[in-house]
């Protein structure tokens, strides 16, 4: 959610996060697609456990949230085949 | 390693490969060079053999296509994803596709093909991403140079444990990726960098962020393609922000990540005799620079350029306390950091003793 008071750029720049993360993790986690996920699936915890899972993969701190250093992993060009899952 | 899910592989050993759509930004004959190469580091270590055909049905196809090319994994341009393949099986089993929306190169600017061909025949033979980050499938691109890459040995017991040893009277053994909490763990050079720390090992080095104590392990080849491995010697020179790294007998300068022009020169520009051949550590600290050779220490006064008479001179006589031959050192306020072996030993300049001695791995929060 927006941070209250936060500044639009702001706002703007976590958005752009979120979608960076949402990406990411329905390309390679097997996180449900947006609109095919029910309604368990689409919980923020869900979510948490995907990042997790990723974090654990490249050696970064298993915190569950989207930051600096495993949002800079997640920017880095790659192979398409998923980390996990066929 | 990992093996793809359901342990998917070809029956037959003797496989076959065919290029259906080249990219147009190489021509034919660098994409077939690269391709080849790229099943050559697959061949070295197992059984399998790679045959290319140019016509009809192949195991293995390989295309270079744009965005949503029907197989439900669409491209995204540039960067990004690069490429994807097809685990073993029938169809579009095997079959590797490569983005044409990347710069695929023959070098080391983004992106080579060769390295990421070498990866994604990888998953066409039944192979799917490590966590080891120096191995061949790990997920993320970095370049090492082709011309002298060897298969890591986390690959080679990937392919061997789906496809057996290879053929080859004596097996092939590759690089290990250094683990920064291997308690023997010792370092090659260490130097520090506009506030960060660098820790160099083999072809790898690790960087220590100075506030979030974050420690990331990179190929020295990602940031420096020029450089080689395995280097020996490294300090930062803080009043001309530049750091400079030596292997043998030559030495180079980096500016940020920039490597300076004019390099690598020969160690003999800071008047070393020529039986000085190589440097074991090296630190700058107020306009002087220390370098240790075996149990000798050589001082250079950089305002006069030119080595300090008197020297070179036993280390415990300047640094009583640092007995043992020095791998690597740098400062940090005020203090000599001497890494010696799976140690290292704070000396303080003020106190002139050292002040604390402990394990090397804790630098990366081991």
């Amino acid at each position: 959610f927006p941070v209250p008071g936060g500044s639009p750029e702001e706002a703007d720049a976590q958005e752009m996060d979120t979608q960076v993360v949402q990406d990411y993790l329905e390309k390679f986690y097997q996180l449900p697609r947006r609109g095919l996920r029910s309604q368990r699936q689409n919980s923020p915890s869900v979510i948490v456990e995907k990042l997790k899972e990723m974090q654990r993969f490249f050696g970064l701190s298993e915190t569950g949230k989207p930051d600096q250093q495993t949002l800079a992993v997640m920017r880095k060009p790659r192979c398409g085949v998923p980390d996990s899952g066929d | 390693f990992m093996l793809t899910p359901g342990n998917p592989k070809w029956e037959q050993t003797n496989l076959t490969y065919r290029i259906i759509k080249y990219t147009t930004q190489l021509s034919e004959a660098d994409v077939e060079e690269a391709i080849k190469k790229a099943f050559q580091v697959w061949s070295n270590a197992s059984p399998l053999t790679f045959t290319k055909t140019s016509q009809g049905e192949a195991d293995i196809k390989i295309a270079f296509v744009q965005g949503d090319h029907g197989d439900n994994s669409p491209f995204d341009g540039p960067n990004g994803i690069l490429a994807h393949a097809f685990q073993p099986g029938q169809g579009v089993g095997g079959d590797a596709h490569f983005d044409e929306d990347e710069i695929w190169t023959m070098n080391s600017s983004s992106y080579n093909l060769f390295l990421v061909a070498a990866h994604e025949f990888g998953h066409s033979l039944g192979l799917a991403h490590s966590t080891d980050p120096g191995a061949l499938m790990y997920p993320n691109y970095a370049f090492r140079d082709p011309s002298t890459y060897t298969l890591p040995q986390d690959d080679i017991n990937g392919i061997q444990a789906i496809y057996g040893p290879s053929n080859n009277p004596i097996q092939p053994t590759g690089p290990s990726t250094p683990t920064a909490c291997d308690p023997r763990l010792t370092f090659d050079a260490i130097t520090t960098l506009r506030g960060e720390i660098l820790f160099f090992k083999d072809k790898y080095f690790w960087r220590r962020h100075p506030q979030l104590r974050i420690v990331e392990l990179n190929f020295i080849s990602l940031f420096w393609p020029s450089l080689p491995d395995g280097i020996q010697a490294a300090y930062e020179n803080v009043d001309e922000d530049l750091v400079f790294l030596f292997k043998g007998g030559q030495y180079w300068a980096l500016n940020g990540y920039d490597i300076e022009q004019g390099y690598p020169r020969d160690i003999s520009d800071y008047g070393f005799p020529s039986s000085v051949r190589a440097i074991d550590a090296a630190v700058y600290y107020r306009r002087k620079t220390y370098f240790f050779i075996n149990d000798q220490i050589w001082r250079y006064d950089n305002q006069r350029q030119s080595m300090e008479p008197g020297y070179p001179k036993a280390i415990a006589s300047i640094f009583p306390g640092i007995e043992t031959r020095v791998d690597a050192v740098f400062q940090q306020d005020h203090v000599f950091l001497f890494f010696s072996g799976p140690r290292y030993y704070a000396f303080n300049l003020d106190a002139h003793r050292v002040i604390r001695v402990d394990r090397s791995q804790r630098w990366l929060n081991c």
